[in-house]
């Protein structure tokens, strides 16, 4: 499958954005505080990851400055048609939605899963702990392949 | 339980030894040592040019090369639709900048989405395009940037 | 013992404010909260042309200027005659790296020696002289370094 | 005080090195792997660091692979005329000198902060630690000022 599409509304310093993607390598630049680490946690986030990759002690820090809702839409193209996934946030409590219609949690994890979609160590690198792969111990090494075997 | 653990690390040490080779020059090995629960993941990584050593002395730039290398035996086992990474190459000179280069690609080759943000033109030269981010008054917009006025 | 902190805090809440300030076009604060021994040293710092912001939620580069300011900050109330950077510019962009060689500039500026790590030519731009480190077979050399003919 | 000239023996990856410094900015640059962070820590190791900042997990792990003895030399020049310091392992041991005289580490530590050497944390800051000045919680920020008051 491959995401379409990112729509983001009020997530961190994006208010308003639709995005298409592409598949292949998407380079992203920009100077520094322009919002670059904030666009790939924006996707991290419907994907299920969840603490320090997105630098936010509570789950309402993540909306935008002023708005109280926030909202991260992903349009994923697979075999069979077209999905949309989204993950959001009001006041300080998360919600889920697919096609447009809430859902629990469970429901929607199940669907990314089902699409290949795992919120996996391997699958993001944030800033600044590429190298924490290698200064793992051993012993905490073997998780990484508990998880693939 | 030991049977699955063994298996999964001989395929993933064989595709990080595979890629670690490719993409660097140099060699590294992984093994499983001790058996579960107790188990430990080993892994040695000796740099091109260089005599084996302690993967704690290994500088910041031999580490990333390495972490990296591992981001994608992982992947050759495991595969994902979609891997993201941000400023991974920040301690990379230019060479191991186009390594990394050569790894993003090899995730791509098979069908995989790849973004990545990165400040340095080695890395962002191999990307299929671009994506400029700016700021105004603390409001984040994304424009479309081509690579030939991309600051050096 | 409260009187000696406060004292010092303040002297260093003036230096970082003024450094951040001068380097960055910013603001920044700094304060003592509660009291001893539960005292904590509370910092809010606002990049230029942003609004006011949890520390948590600055940028990678946003941070590291802070965190240079503030090493700045407590080089002017205690100085020191030498200071080590080891590429401490890595998440820095062209412009914070200019910003990080003023500072540079300033702790030089009172007589301490800096020694600086870089790979990036708008910080080494700024230093008197350059040194080059070169490996060979897993032995270190340096030799000194002509910047015109740096790599960009 | 200046540092003059720094005289590395067996101290990781420089077999044996005498380099002179100057006052001012000196810029440390090279490929990865090259020996530039060796190079800071060789001279962060006689002032005092340890820990973290020395990557080693034993001391003896700062010996250059082969050797069975390290020593680093700062000649230091000071107002009233020129000092030596060194420090160096043996086997799994530490040692200092003071021009050239083995001595205890207290009159070692206790020259060295005379001439106002101080192994504190901004003095030295070591690769990929630069944002954890600003990550430290605030009740672990007065520990810096202590260091000042
Ligand atoms: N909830 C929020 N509402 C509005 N803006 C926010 C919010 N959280 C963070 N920001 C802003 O996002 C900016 C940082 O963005 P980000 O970390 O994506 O930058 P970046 O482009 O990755 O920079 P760098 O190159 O330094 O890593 C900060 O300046 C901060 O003010
Ligand atoms: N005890 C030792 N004996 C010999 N060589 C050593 C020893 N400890 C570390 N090294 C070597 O030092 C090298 C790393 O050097 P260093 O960390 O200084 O590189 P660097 O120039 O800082 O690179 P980067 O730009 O990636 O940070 C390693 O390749 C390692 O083999
Ligand atoms: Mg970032
Ligand atoms: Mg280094």
């Amino acid at each position: 499958p491959t995401i379409r599409e990112v729509r983001i509304r009020n997530f961190k310093s994006f208010r308003s954005l639709n995005l298409p993607l592409l598949p292949g390598i998407t380079g992203i630049t920009g100077p520094n505080g322009s919002g670059k680490s904030n666009l790939l946690e924006s996707i991290a986030f419907v994907l299920g990851h969840r603490g320090r990759g997105l630098r936010a002690a509570r789950l309402g820090n993540l909306v935008s400055r002023g708005a109280r809702r926030a909202e991260v839409t992903l349009k994923i193209a697979t075999r069979s048609g077209e999905r949309t996934v989204s993950r959001g946030i009001r006041g300080s409590t998360g919600f889920y939605r697919i096609g447009g219609r809430i859902v629990p949690r469970y429901r929607a994890e199940l669907l990314l899963r089902e699409l290949g979609y795992r919120a996996d160590w391997y699958t993001y690198v944030a800033q600044g702990t590429v190298t924490r792969l290698v200064e793992m111990s051993p012993r905490e090494r073997v998780g990484i392949v508990e998880e693939i075997s | 339980r030991d049977g699955a653990l063994a298996d999964a690390v001989g395929r993933l040490a064989e595709a990080f030894s595979k890629i670690y080779g490719e993409v660097s020059g140099g060699s590294a090995r992984m093994w499983l040592s001790g058996s579960w629960p107790d188990a430990a993941l080993e892994i040695e990584v000796i740099p091109p040019g260089k005599p084996p050593t302690r993967l704690e002395s290994l500088s910041g730039g031999e580490k990333s090369v390495a972490a990296l290398a591992l981001v994608a035996a992982v992947a050759a086992v495991r595969p994902s639709p979609i891997y993201l990474f941000d400023e991974a190459d920040a301690m990379l000179d230019a060479e191991n900048c186009r390594r990394f280069a050569k790894i993003l690609r090899i995730l791509a080759y098979s069908g995989s989405q790849v973004l990545v943000v990165s400040l340095k033109r080695e890395t962002l030269s191999e990307a299929d395009r671009i994506l400029g981010v700016t700021d105004s008054g603390g409001r984040s917009r994304v424009v479309g940037v081509d690579l030939s006025r991309y600051p050096g």
